[in-house]
């Protein structure tokens, strides 16, 4: 792995006495390698390969009695600059209800994620309310449903013959007659190409003035993780990202362009298919993952 | 990426950093920059269009193997089974396999092997209603194993000619996951004589260097005939499939490109390769 490498490369370099430039860029095509194969973007590969050989080449790693333990605390320090170094929390300040919009692509994990991230603030004492704002993909509506019961939420549904921008603005006013202090939108997937839906989702933001807006992105995601994001983020001025399966063997690497790209944090981990695997997002246990 | 003019290092670094950001992978991206430069230089070539052109041949030659047509079984009916990670688009994919077998006039028997995700069966009940489907299902939760032995049992009295066998998404690094899956294919396999005609793995396309372990996994386990790669029509390249092709050998026979039940096409390198380079 790649702690591994550069634990052994630089350790290589000791014996030599002095450390050069060449040697640590020896060192950082390895490190770009280990990146682009743990599917981070090649454009923070390249900007996050630049830093690292600034602080390399300084004092801080040559005149090191353990350079090669040197580095890997650079690339960790590095790693967490990028993913933020602290976990930050979901944001419900201002008048209740809150509005929290989870967006994404197809298959990414919103619906499932929705059921979940309602469990988890029912067990801080809030009062979430979801909404089946999906009415296009088969039985999304009735899957919302399923898990709001299985969580215990209520779900505000209107069936697949009312436009999400109507269901979002009709749960709304629910909310507040039924004193739920969160609302929590599911909406379909589509790709953040598709004007007509892009437009929809600004749409659902104008008219429920959501706190959060969260983009919602497998971590098996390869190079295309940028481009999602951007396009999200620039129709719709993202607040946070949740990273659905991590309990696969992805090494997650679209994690550390996300932030890079948008200045925006991750929040939560989405860690099974179950209601409770959920949590708020660890950013050195991504980092670590990556450093493998 | 224009590729005129004479070739310098700077064509090969546009075509480099285009495979990187198509997902190719940096092992097979060096695989085809080696090929790539030995055949430029074998045939002598000045032009830098000519040095694409090249890479594409390469990358073609790559991705034919095997045999990209849908099996069908000699006597009825054919037996398909779709698997595959969560949400990578294996329900759809078998709505739209479904469409497809029911306008050929074939008559489609589907099977509810997701008893697990809420509301997995009454989503591929909708798609059984739109193209015309029997659907066998059994109550939520129940076991996969007892919907698909069901089915073949159903196929075969109502004399269908395909059988769409749909399971849950599940992850490879879930052992018990796995060893369901292995016992449903050991099932049908033990029910019919013989494996099933296709076990499709479905791939999401914007999925980065993991799908090569899907496929590696996913193989070891239940004997993946082909590949469907979804997705297509988002901003991903789905370049991890050349590797997949390489180092398995596993043909990918259908790409789904779009959500609509007629957007399934059968896989076609030429086609493939010339999005990957747009
Ligand atoms: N293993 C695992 N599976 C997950 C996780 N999150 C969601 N899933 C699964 O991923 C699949 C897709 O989840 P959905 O919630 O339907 O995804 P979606 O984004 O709502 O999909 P669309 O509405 O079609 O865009 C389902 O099988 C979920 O159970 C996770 O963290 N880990
Ligand atoms: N854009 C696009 N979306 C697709 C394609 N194929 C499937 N989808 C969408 O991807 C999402 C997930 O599709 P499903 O068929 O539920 O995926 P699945 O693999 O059965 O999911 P699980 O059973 O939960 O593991 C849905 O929103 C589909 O409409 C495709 O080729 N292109
Ligand atoms: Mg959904
Ligand atoms: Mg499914």
């Amino acid at each position: 792995n790649l702690s591994d490498k550069l634990q052994t490369a630089f350790n290589r370099l000791r014996g030599k006495g002095k450390v050069t430039e060449q040697d640590v860029t020896e060192v950082l095509r390895e490190v770009r390698l280990a990146l682009l194969e743990a599917d981070v973007n090649y454009k923070v590969v390249k900007d996050f390969v630049a830093r690292l050989k600034e602080r390399a080449i300084g004092a801080e790693v040559m005149e090191n009695l353990n350079p090669g333990q040197q580095v890997v605390k650079i690339v960790f320090d590095e790693m967490m600059k990028l993913l933020g170094e602290t976990a930050v929390p979901i944001n419900l300040e201002g008048a209740s209800p809150h509005v929290v919009m989870l967006v994404g692509l197809q298959g990414a994990g919103k619906t499932t994620t929705a059921g979940k991230l309602a469990l988890h603030l029912k067990k801080r004492g809030r009062k979430p309310m979801l909404v089946a704002a999906d009415v296009y993909r088969p039985a999304a509506v009735k899957q919302l449903e399923v898990l709001g019961s299985q969580v215990g939420v209520p779900v505000f549904s209107q069936g697949t013959d009312i436009s999400p921008v109507q269901i979002a603005r009709n749960s709304y006013m629910e909310a507040v007659k039924n004193r739920n202090d969160v609302l929590i939108i599911d909406t379909a997937g589509r790709l953040q190409i598709n004007e007509e839906l892009m437009n929809e989702l600004q749409a659902i933001k104008a008219s429920t003035n959501p706190v959060e807006i969260l983009l919602v992105l497998n971590a098996m995601t390869g190079q295309a993780a940028v481009e999602v994001a951007e396009g999200f983020n620039e129709r719709l001025d993202v607040t946070g990202f949740i990273l659905t399966q991590l309990d696969s063997d992805a090494r997650g690497g679209a994690a550390l362009s996300l932030r890079a790209v948008t200045d925006r944090p991750i929040k939560f981990a989405g860690l099974g298919e179950k209601m409770d695997a959920f949590e708020p997002f660890h950013p050195d246990r991504l980092a670590g993952r990556i450093l493998g | 990426l224009t590729g005129r003019g004479t070739i310098d290092e700077e064509t090969y670094e546009e075509l480099e950093d285009m495979l990187i950001q198509a997902d190719v992978g940096v092992n097979t991206t060096m695989k085809l920059m080696t090929r790539l430069r030995e055949t430029v230089s074998e045939r002598r070539l000045e032009l830098g269009e000519d040095v694409s052109d090249v890479l594409k041949e390469i990358m073609i030659e790559m991705l034919s193997t095997g045999d990209h047509a849908l099996r069908s079984s000699p006597t009825p009916p054919t037996v398909v089974m779709m698997v595959g990670v969560n949400g990578t688009g294996k329900t759809t994919t078998l709505g739209k396999l479904a469409h497809r077998y029911q306008s050929e006039g074939k008559r489609v028997v589907v099977a509810a092997g997701d008893t697990f995700r809420a509301a997995a069966i009454e989503q591929l009940e909708i798609w059984a209603q739109r193209t015309g489907s029997h659907i066998i299902k059994h109550q939520a939760g129940s076991d996969p194993a007892a919907v698909i032995y069901d089915s073949l049992q159903a196929a075969k009295a109502r004399g269908a000619d395909v059988l769409l066998a749909d399971t849950a998404g599940r992850q490879h690094t879930k052992s018990n996951l796995m060893d369901e899956l292995n016992k449903i294919g050991r099932i049908v396999e033990r029910e019919r004589g013989r494996p099933a005609d296709e076990v499709l793995l479905v791939l999401d396309s914007t999925t980065g260097q993991n799908l090569v372990q899907q496929a590696k996994e996913f193989s070891r386990i239940i004997p993946v005939t082909g590949v469907v790669l979804t997705k297509i029509d988002s901003t991903a390249k789905g370049g991890a499939a050349l590797t997949l092709v390489e180092e398995l050998k596993i043909p990918i026979k259908l790409l789904g490109t779009g959500e609509k039940m007629d957007q399934l096409r059968p896989f076609d390198a030429l086609w493939f390769v010339d999005q990957l380079f747009e």
